[in-house]
């Protein structure tokens, strides 16, 4: 795992944050649910809790979908290239990739759209930019920087868990064990295999 | 472009064509060290955009000079690849993946494996002694 220079992390004050979406973007519960899912991954092992709020302006997080130049010098490329990108602590701002095809639930390996990518996948590296981490080359790791498309990778591995703790620390109900359990609750009926 | 199952996707169904983003990059196979190739220089902003290649120039040639490959070194460091310095099968099907925006190297000091190799090599973790 890896760190952005000078490891900035959020304040010691600052372990209860809030998320919002970009209100433009319209999203569904059902789309939104994904991430509260993704954010579930990160505070399962480390004391930190995400709230969704409806105040886009004040919230510490904030989530939106945009295409090509959308005014943070860091435009979008169209389909697949570059599918998201995050800020380092404090700045909370997630953006993602409106072009791409995007796939909330079920299994995305067998999806016909060879393009599709899981959102889930994408939303869980990027929290962890959005914590402190940057990329890994553990392959199995969450924050390893690529993935192919038609592809979910949901699950923290040990390279993950051990950044994000050496940042903020266990969270005490935090077993040392795999999260694995959370994807198998939550995808029950799908056939992933890890 | 939300699509929020999968199994209600229609078999067959295929979205506005269009040709995903680096693509292009595949007709670099077998690029090698001193060549000069049409379209480089897009791989070269690649590794630019990424933290592989730090200083930006006005313009990127399209030569593969010593600045490219030491990118292409580092990169294949850091994915885990065959430190070749050449554009080989498996370093492009790498390249063309999909993948976060975030760089990988952040003003030099974020690096992935490549960090690793040169913290090993650039300081005294190991000390000899001539017996």
């Amino acid at each position: 795992y890896t760190f952005f220079p000078g490891n900035p992390h959020w304040p010691d004050s600052k372990r209860d944050l809030t998320y919002s979406f970009f209100p433009g973007n319209e999203l569904t519960e059902e789309e939104k649910s994904v991430f509260a899912r993704a954010f579930d991954r990160w505070s399962t092992v480390i004391p930190m809790t995400f709230t969704q709020t409806d105040s886009f302006t004040t919230a510490d997080i904030r989530i939106g979908f945009f295409s090509g130049d959308h005014g943070d010098g860091e435009p979008f490329d169209g389909v697949l290239g570059t599918l998201a990108h995050a800020f380092s602590p404090p700045s909370g701002r997630l953006h993602l990739d409106l072009d791409e095809n995007w796939v909330d639930s079920g299994d995305v390996s067998t999806s016909p759209i060879l393009s599709a990518v899981d959102l889930e996948s994408v939303a869980v590296h990027e929290i962890g930019h959005l914590l402190g981490l940057g990329h890994s080359s553990v392959e199995e790791a969450i924050m390893y920087p690529s993935i192919p498309s038609r592809t979910r990778k949901v699950e923290l591995a040990q390279d993950d868990i051990d950044g994000i703790q050496q940042l903020y620390g266990k969270n005490p109900n935090y077993n040392g064990t795999s999260t694995s359990s959370i994807q198998e609750r939550e995808t029950s009926g799908a056939d992933y295999v890890h | 472009r939300f699509f929020p199952n999968v199994s209600s996707i229609p078999p067959g169904f295929v979205p506005n064509a269009t040709a995903p983003a680096w693509d292009s990059f595949k007709k670099f196979a077998g690029c090698r060290a001193g060549e000069n190739f049409d379209g480089l220089s897009k791989l070269k902003q690649y590794f630019h955009y990424f933290g592989y290649i730090p200083n930006s120039p006005s313009n990127f040639t399209d030569d593969f000079d010593d600045a490219f490959e030491s990118a292409l070194k580092t990169y294949q460091q850091n994915f885990n690849l065959n430190v070749t310095g050449e554009l080989d099968q498996q370093t492009l099907n790498k390249l063309v993946q999909p993948r976060c925006g975030n760089a990988d190297i952040v003003n030099g000091t974020t690096t992935m494996n490549s960090g690793k190799w040169m913290a090993f090599n650039s300081t005294s973790l190991f000390h000899t002694v001539g017996h």
